[in-house]
């Protein structure tokens, strides 16, 4: 048996470089952020990710 | 036994070969025969649609035979559903008490149960394999990430695919995609007749307004003795506007030099109308569409909880088949998830759109979903209930679309559907 997820949720914004923002020109910064792997194991509870 | 063994003479006989041949024969010819009362069926129709026939109906459903290896052919042959509800009934057969305790053991040995954290210490009081399989688990047994922002895992299980939706397109392995409406349906979330939970074929197809799916400015609710906050659970972006009928009027559209006022609003026209149903939408906070794919061993926990505080708005239960999902099958069969039996749950969360799927397998044919008592999956009710819809579907000229649609809209006024917390358990897998 399988569960799949399908959700919207924020994507994140680019910051600019006026904020004094230093990592990558595709970085963002915000929005959701997964917490698992690929093949991990999880349980009931544990995060998935972050918004 | 052992003189049995010694003292009876074993005679060798070659097989019948002629009868083997002629079985095949008969077999091939059967094959033939079916291929070209397919192929005289589907000829001459260049009008003819997706599932539609000369007459303009649509046609009755068939069973879809995948692509693949010849592990997957072979598979597309067998009457899977059927071995699946035997095997249901088989592990519904009452275990003699003396044998409950090895047994079940056995099992978690087998499958890596961890027998501390089962709710029940007793093992004899599982009366048979299905009942232990649909174990709960201690109070306390899988305690909740304290963070609010998380999105928390449905159930116990690997993860096996996980990322962003692109194009309305969900990638099952390397380079293997399916498209999103074919595994949640492709038509807008209508308000069936029947608003009670009963499963209905009944299609209006009507699309729902943002007035009915949410009330953003109420500031409490309490259902089911649960308070909710509105603002923390609808607080993120909506659609604009999803009364939509939008038509472009023609003198919008080609006007040469339409004042700017104009062009915003054919450009938001536009837009709402090339949008899918489901695509985010919205303009404040930019959001995408994320996935995640978890798989349940048969060891593992087979109930499955609310990742987020959400409202669920409606089901669709799409009757297909029940094929394995192990991890092998994912990688080898595309589109997998579209083809099996399926529960889809559609809402809303915090941050928009929110849908929620348990897919069926073989072993694992029957989904539970505790908040709605009426649907019954892999059973043959169910798939006479879907003839009935393609066939009601066909009397009326309309497109079969694939599945039976419940709204929850009657669950909670307030609310337009029915509300879940984080954590909170909303059904399972049952064996068979």
């Amino acid at each position: 048996s399988t569960i799949v997820l399908v959700f919207e949720a924020p994507k994140g914004v680019r910051p600019s470089l006026d904020e004094g923002f230093r990592g990558a020109p595709t970085e963002r910064k915000g929005g959701f952020v997964w917490n698992v792997k690929n093949g991990q194991k999880v349980r009931v509870g544990e995060p998935l990710g972050w918004v | 036994l052992n003189a049995a063994l010694k003292n009876t003479k074993v005679k060798w006989e070659p097989i019948p070969i002629a009868l083997g041949i002629g079985f095949l024969g008969a077999f091939q010819f059967y094959r033939v025969q079916r291929r070209e009362k397919h192929t005289q069926s589907q000829a001459g129709s260049d009008t003819e649609d997706a599932g539609v026939d000369q007459q303009g109906r649509p046609q009755k459903r068939e069973r879809v035979r995948p692509s693949g290896p010849w592990t997957v052919q072979i598979m597309s042959t067998l009457p899977l559903k059927a071995m699946s509800r035997l095997w249901g009934r088989f592990n519904e057969l009452e275990i003699p008490y003396y044998l409950r305790v090895p047994g079940f053991k056995l099992y978690s040995f087998i499958f890596g149960v961890n027998l501390d954290e089962v709710s029940e210490p007793d093992l004899h009081v599982y009366p048979n394999l299905a009942s232990f399989f649909y174990r709960t688990l201690k109070p306390g047994a899988r305690p909740l990430d304290p963070n609010p922002n998380a999105v928390l895992s449905p159930a116990d299980g690997k993860v096996i695919q996980y990322g962003t939706i692109e194009h309305g397109e969900v990638e099952q392995v390397k380079g293997v995609t399916y498209s999103l409406d074919a595994l949640l349906g492709s038509i807008r979330p209508s308000k069936p007749a029947l608003t009670d939970g009963r499963e209905t074929s009944d299609h209006t197809h009507t699309k729902v307004g943002a007035e009915d799916v949410m009330r953003a400015d109420e500031e409490f609710a309490n259902v089911n003795g649960i308070s909710y906050t509105l603002p923390n659970l609808f607080s993120g972006p909506q659609p604009k506007d999803k009364n939509t009928p939008t038509e472009m009027p023609s003198d919008q559209a080609t006007s040469p030099q339409p004042s700017s006022e104009a062009a915003v609003r054919a450009d938001l026209a536009l837009s709402e109308s090339t949008r899918p149903w489901w695509a985010p939408a919205s303009a404040k906070t930019p959001t995408a569409l994320y996935y995640c794919v978890i798989y349940l061993a048969p060891g593992d926990y087979h109930r499955f909880h609310s990742p987020v505080s959400w409202v669920v708005e409606s089901r669709r239960h799409f009757a297909g088949e029940l094929y394995s999902v192990s991890p092998y099958l994912q990688r080898t069969l595309p589109g997998l998830f579209t083809l099996n039996e399926r529960v889809v749950l559609l809402g809303r969360w915090r941050w928009g759109f929110f849908s929620y799927i348990p897919v069926g397998a073989t072993n694992v044919g029957s989904i539970k979903v505790n908040f709605d008592r009426e649907l019954r999956t892999n059973s043959l009710t169910t798939d006479t209930a879907a003839d009935r819809a393609a066939e009601l579907a066909r009397q009326k000229g309309e497109p079969y679309s694939g599945f039976a649609e419940a709204s929850y809209a009657n669950a909670s006024r307030l609310l337009g559907g029915h509300a879940l917390q984080r954590g909170e358990e909303m059904g399972g897998f049952q064996l068979g």
